[in-house]
């Protein structure tokens, strides 16, 4: 599920992106 | 400062010239993050650095279901922190070349 998610708001875009890797690993 | 696990950082250099610039928000702890979000640990967005005000970012993000409302503050003063900063480099930048 390592994808990008784009969340639109009027106009604006947020793009989501999961964590990385590395810090997965440390948690 | 004080601890609010997030994190605003430039996510494109500042040329000092353009009012919309690409910033990106980490997010140190994803439970911060709801639902589907979960999973992730940022959020890039661009950000106008004359018409905009961070709270309104900050209210958009939760609006968008991001966010909890009870961290628009925390998510606010994170993006405002960042934007002082730049905009204070900026104007360092400018009288340094008067």
């Amino acid at each position: 599920s390592a994808i990008a998610q784009v969340v639109h708001s009027a106009g604006r875009r947020f793009i989501v992106s999961p964590v990385p890797e590395s810090r997965l690993r440390e948690q | 400062a004080e601890d609010t696990g997030l994190r605003v950082e430039l996510a494109e250099e500042d040329d000092g010239k353009k009012s919309s610039i690409a910033l990106k928000l980490w997010i140190e702890d994803p439970r911060k993050l709801k639902g589907k979000y979960r999973e992730s640990g940022a959020i890039e967005f661009t950000f106008d650095l004359e018409k905009e005000v961070p709270e309104g970012v900050a209210q958009e993000m939760v609006e968008s279901g991001l966010f909890q409302e009870s961290d628009v503050k925390a998510v606010g003063k994170s993006i405002r922190d960042r934007v002082s900063l730049i905009r204070w480099r900026r104007e360092r930048a400018m009288s340094a070349e008067e």
